[in-house]
């Protein structure tokens, strides 16, 4: 329904902003509807600008810039309404350490309703887990599971 | 509610059943490439009812059966159970414990359970109906996808606004 | 024949004159998201005469001109200037040294030049046309986009064995 | 000409699965024209095995296999007909630790006739470069170069 989707948007677009600006350490985010006359069939636009930076079209923004900006956008809509679980495939692999840093220091405000799986390369995503899982293929073409717990989140 | 368990049995390059325990918080999977760790997300959602083999990186269904290795033979079989808690019925069940179980054979065969007990799949979709799990597009980014939000047309992005309503 | 200098001025997010030297062996270009590595490889496509804002990122070619920061106004114009050796005039030229240089203002007009001396975009297409330079599509590989040739439609892919016949 | 194009056909063929056994350790690819008949229209199709796996559809490859399959070809047709110069840029985001060693030892097969010049987070991949340019945003907006250059790759 309209006011369903009006509220919904309204949401995710306060979100998007809020937390384009802690990934971001600043700058703006936006959602816009492109029809505000056909609310139900309206396509949405992605507007973005980095602190310091002038806003430009999103195309021109540099690889770990959008995913940054992507990842606060799913986060937005995962705020809106929660998973119960959520799954993430190397999505900090066009990230920089300090992004990095940022983005796992944002998920720890979501952990407290929802489970991460975490799929990773990084060192530093891989320290904040509570347990890691590693896959190995000793023997090739089939996978085997070794558990890592890690003792000192049980906070 | 929340997962508790994930059981994996000839599903691409798991020919061993292989236990997979959810914990709350933050669970981390690591490993070289090509190990195995997308095997799992992609157990995940065919155990939740995928049902295009293109978005489990095949170009057959029968492709996420074992297919083989140097050392062993193909399987014929494949079987994910997920299984969850289920708090005050989230999930419209008696059971305080539910696991959903999909078994499928090279012929395409396919057999569904609910705690063991033989259903269609139809039950299972029904089930997750008004819980979110299973369609929510937002709850499982794939590899390499991060961006897709960003390229994708105005129009096309819609429905993740849609599923979030 | 090997590069030896990139000049950029006012291109992207370089305001000011910045020289980057070409070395032999391995140069590795390093920093921040969003910092502008990629952006000095955008500068060297266009150099050599990529004519798709798309190519570069942009939607339209005005985009390419520094477009102002926090505390900086935006330039008028952009210029870009590569040069080369060119022993045995690998490059039909008398020069041992030839510099391609490139200036576009935010109307839209474009100045070409070869060792400072004004000349078309055609004169540079030509002078590059059997040295591979410029058209080799897999001699810069863009960010994100290694999978493609995988990806891409059997049909897609010949190009490349093409270039390289 | 369909001599020209089936010599340039061959060679590549010849180097990728060269190339390809080199950074996996093992397995073979392949390159298969669709249609022998019709050697200047024909689409191309890749098969690639990695060491102790049974062959199967690129599609059900890792992203880190595929990345490593894609530069074999890539750096195939390199060695076929090379450039003067390569531009790599983030190439070897999706490889592990193990892999991107691979990646770098096969580079130094190319840098006698190519310059090189890689964009890159990894530190492994930086500390084979000779010279590093450091590229940093001190003011919001504005590019800035560092060029630090390496004393010891002087052999
Ligand atoms: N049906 C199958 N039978 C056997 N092996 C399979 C099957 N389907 C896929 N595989 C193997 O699984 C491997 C890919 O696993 P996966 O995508 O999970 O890797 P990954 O751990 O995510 O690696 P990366 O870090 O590179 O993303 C491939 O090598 C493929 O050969
Ligand atoms: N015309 C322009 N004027 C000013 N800034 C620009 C212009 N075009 C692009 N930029 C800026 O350049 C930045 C992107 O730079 P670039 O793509 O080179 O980053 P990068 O160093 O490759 O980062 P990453 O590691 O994330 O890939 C963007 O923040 C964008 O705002
Ligand atoms: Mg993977
Ligand atoms: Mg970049």
């Amino acid at each position: 329904t309209r006011s369903q989707f009006m509220d919904t948007f309204t949401r995710v677009r306060g979100h998007f902003n809020e937390l384009f600006r802690t990934l971001f350490g600043g700058g703006r985010a936006e959602l816009v509807l492109i029809d505000e006359a056909d609310v139900l069939e309206s396509g949405i636009d992605i507007v973005a600008q980095p602190p310091g930076k002038k806003l430009q079209t999103i195309s021109l923004l540099s690889g770990g810039e959008r995913a940054l900006t992507a990842i606060a956008l799913l986060f937005a809509l995962f705020k809106v309404k929660p998973s119960p679980f959520c799954l993430l495939d190397e999505i900090d692999a066009p990230l920089d350490e300090s992004n990095i840093d940022r983005f796992i220091r944002l998920l720890q405000e979501f952990i407290g309703n929802s489970q991460f799986i975490i799929v990773t390369h990084n060192k530093r995503t891989i320290a904040m887990a509570n347990v890691m899982y590693g896959v190995t293929m000793e023997e090739s073409g089939v996978s085997k599971l070794v558990t890592v717990r890690f003792a000192k989140k049980t906070s | 509610m929340y997962f508790k368990r994930l059981e994996v049995f000839g599903f691409k390059s798991f020919p061993e059943k292989t236990d997979f325990i959810f914990e709350s918080g933050i669970t981390a999977i690591v490993g070289p490439n090509g190990c195995g760790k997308t095997n799992i997300a992609d157990a995940i959602r065919w155990a939740l009812g995928e049902q295009s083999a293109l978005a489990l990186r095949g170009s057959r269904m029968e492709d996420i059966i074992f297919n083989g290795s140097a050392d062993r033979k193909p399987l014929g079989m494949a079987e994910v159970s997920l299984t969850m808690s289920n708090p005050e019925n989230f999930l419209p069940l008696e059971y305080s414990e539910v696991t959903i179980t999909r078994r499928m054979f090279r012929s395409g065969e396919s057999h569904y359970f609910i705690n063991r007990t033989p259903c269609r799949l139809k039950d299972i979709s029904e089930l997750f109906m008004d819980t979110g799990i299973g369609t929510q597009a937002y709850s499982i980014i794939e590899q390499g996808k991060v961006d897709l939000v960003l390229s994708s047309k105005p129009d096309d992005r819609r429905y993740l606004f849609e599923e979030a309503a």
